[in-house]
């Protein structure tokens, strides 16, 4: 009894605004994947047109990795990183130990992404939740449909805000990290972080 | 599972993005434990669109190492708040290595106390149970056995709150303290967050990991997770 108590995490960890890269949006809903209608699906994409964006990754290095894993490792070997714009995320169902059936919906929620940013393999995608059932693709593919034709997209704390709410699994609070930098010419830069975990946390990634 | 993000206006070339991100990881993500479980879908990503009007940074850019430990220091704070969110932790615990023989051996010592459900729950019930730690480091699989010295080991619990006294010896020399001030222990053990600092004078390597307590809410949380 003496050792446990209760701590509030969410206002302790949870900032109440933040500095975010010039150049993305991002959006949020919920799909009806998660049992209790919370916010369970998240894109991030990057609207910036002056150069080329790049991206990379490292990733699980359980032998029986996941859909999602095993389509955006060969999204970056296929484009080297370069060109990347969007990372669709979905919580609820980790889409793994699926076979060609997970496969496939996890470039399907790529093609859709793709298709409304009118590119080509720019997409990455992730996912988490209950290992070995299927994606309920109506729904996700619905929900990736409305954030782009409802054009629910924002670029202010609470757009991001909900983003990491989105990618919660047994999550207390949602993980959002923001800072500006200063380079040596003095210019600025921006860094902007989220995360989730809570439980099967021993990651060894490469 | 984990899940994260960095992303960024700055330009950088996707080589050196990936290098970038591989250091990042392998000192923070990559060291963290809640419960020693690795999912199936653990992914850390990084986007770089190159909003920011500079030249793109490539590995031999003047800037890179100052980039490089900047996200480092950032992705250490967000794989830090997933430990803080440890299913039913209540306790954040930094283990700390430091004078290994090499970097290898100090890391799997650190995972392997980060891991340990004995420790864990000897954290959770504020006990100064030093038997434990040394019991992991003892079974640790090392890549040198000339790394650990049972003559040199060092243990203490050390206190993150800038309380004084804020070290608590449990092993000195490979010697264990026997009469251990059991209300400063208490006091110590009784902080939310605290540090395990093992020194092993065996060299100059150091590594850090990050853990948490395990309660009776992990169990409870995880029996039904599928249903």
């Amino acid at each position: 009894n003496n050792a446990s108590k209760v701590i509030d995490k969410y206002s302790l960890y949870v900032p109440k605004d933040g500095v975010f890269p010039k150049g993305f949006q991002v959006a949020s809903t919920a799909t009806g994947v998660k049992k209790n209608g919370s916010l369970d699906l998240g894109i991030i994409k990057n609207i910036n047109t002056s150069r080329p964006s790049n991206a990379a990754a490292v990733f699980t290095t359980n032998k029986f990795k996941a859909a999602p894993v095993l389509v955006s490792k060969k999204v970056l070997e296929v484009t080297s990183g370069k060109g990347i714009n969007a990372i669709v995320i979905n919580s609820g169902c980790a889409n793994a130990v699926t076979g060609d059936v997970g496969l496939k919906d996890a470039n399907e929620m790529i093609n859709l992404v793709n298709e409304n940013m009118k590119n080509k393999d720019s997409t990455l995608v992730m996912s988490t939740g209950v290992i070995g059932q299927r994606l309920q693709m109506d729904k996700i593919s619905k929900g990736i449909k409305d954030i782009f034709s409802q054009d629910k997209f924002g670029d202010d704390f609470n757009s991001w805000l909900n983003v990491a709410k989105s990618i919660c699994t047994t999550d207390t609070f949602p993980k959002i990290v923001s800072s500006k930098f200063k380079l040596p010419d003095g210019k600025e830069y921006t860094l902007t972080g989220m995360a989730k975990g809570a439980g099967m946390i021993c990651p060894n990634m490469a | 599972t984990l899940l994260g993000y960095i992303i960024t206006d700055l330009p950088i070339e996707s080589k050196a993005l990936q290098q970038m991100l591989r250091y990042a990881t392998n000192r923070s993500f990559n060291c963290i434990s809640v419960d020693g479980d690795m999912s199936t879908n653990d992914t850390i990503s990084m986007i770089a669109n190159g909003a920011i009007d500079i030249p793109e940074i490539t590995i031999s850019s003047a800037e890179y190492q100052q980039i490089q430990s900047q996200v480092t220091a950032f992705a250490q704070q967000l794989a830090q708040l997933v430990v803080r969110d440890g299913e039913g932790s209540t306790k954040f615990v930094t283990i700390n290595v430091n004078n290994s023989l090499n970097f290898e051996d100090a890391n799997k010592i650190a995972k392997t106390i980060s891991n340990s459900m004995l420790v864990k729950t000897a954290l959770y019930g504020q006990d100064a149970n030093w038997g434990r730690i040394l019991c992991a480091i003892g079974y640790t699989e090392l890549t040198d056995l000339k790394s650990l010295d049972i003559n040199k080991i060092n243990v203490s619990f050390v206190a993150t709150d800038n309380s004084e006294p804020n070290e608590l010896k449990l092993i000195v020399n490979g010697v264990p303290q026997l009469d251990i001030d059991e209300t400063f222990a208490s006091k110590l053990l009784s902080l939310d967050d605290l540090e395990i600092s093992i020194n092993l004078g065996t060299g100059k390597e150091t590594a850090k990991f990050w853990t948490c307590d395990l309660s009776h809410e992990y169990v409870t949380i995880n029996g039904d997770y599928r249903s």
